[in-house]
C-alpha cells in the first residue's frame, strides 16, 4: 500500500505542476 | 486553512493577498501565485501540503477566470510592472515619511510589504540589482525601526 500511496502522491504533485504550468501559460 | 508550518516562509505573502483582494486583486493574484510557486519548491510531497497546495490553486483559478480581462493577468510584462509599481510606490511612500522623521506603524509596514513584493516579483524572473537593494533596504528599515519604536528609542 505505501508504493500505492506514493504514486498517488506523484500523480497529485504532477497534476499541480501542469494546473501551474497552464496558469503560467497564458501570462 | 491552517497554514502547514513548512509555508512559514510564505504566509507574510499570503496575508499580503488577503490583503489586497478588494484593494487590488492583481497584487492579491501575484502574491498567491509566489506562494504556490515557492510552497511547491517546499514541500509538495506530504498530504497536508499537498492539499494546502490544490486549495490554492483552486483559488489562483478562480481569480485568475475573475480577473479575465486584466492585462495584469493576462501578460506577465504588463503584470510585472504593476507589481514592481505598487512595490515602488509603497516603498517611497516609507522612505519619504522615513527621510521626514515621521516613524509610525503604517510606514513600517509599508516598509515591510514592499520588501514582499520584491520577492513576488521573482515569479517573473530573475530580480534586477536594483530591486535586490530595494527589498534588503526596506526589510532592515522595517525591522530596525520597529526595534526602536519597541524600546521607546528614536530611529537614526
Amino acid at each position: 500500500s505505501g508504493s500505492v500511496g506514493s504514486s498517488v502522491a506523484a500523480a497529485e504533485q504532477d497534476e499541480l505542476s501542469s494546473r501551474l504550468a497552464k496558469l503560467r501559460d497564458q501570462m | 486553512m491552517a497554514l502547514p508550518l513548512q509555508f512559514k516562509a510564505v504566509q507574510h505573502h499570503l496575508r499580503t493577498a488577503q490583503e489586497h483582494d478588494k484593494r487590488d486583486p492583481v497584487v492579491a493574484y501575484y502574491c498567491r501565485l509566489y506562494a504556490m510557486q515557492t510552497g511547491m519548491k517546499l514541500d509538495s510531497k506530504t498530504p497536508e501540503c499537498r492539499k494546502f497546495l490544490v486549495k490554492l490553486m483552486d483559488q489562483l483559478e478562480t481569480m485568475k477566470k475573475e480577473l479575465g480581462d486584466n492585462e495584469s493577468v493576462s501578460q506577465e510584462v504588463v503584470g510585472n510592472a504593476h507589481i514592481e509599481n505598487y512595490a515602488l510606490k509603497m516603498f517611497l511612500y516609507a522612505d519619504n515619511e522615513d527621510r521626514a522623521g515621521s516613524f509610525h506603524k503604517n510606514m513600517i509596514k509599508s516598509f515591510y510589504t514592499s520588501s514582499l513584493l520584491f520577492d513576488v516579483l521573482s515569479v517573473f524572473g530573475e530580480l534586477s540589482e536594483e530591486n535586490i537593494q530595494h527589498r534588503k533596504y526596506a526589510r532592515w528599515k522595517a525591522t530596525y525601526i520597529h526595534t526602536c519604536l519597541k524600546e521607546g528609542e528614536t530611529p537614526v
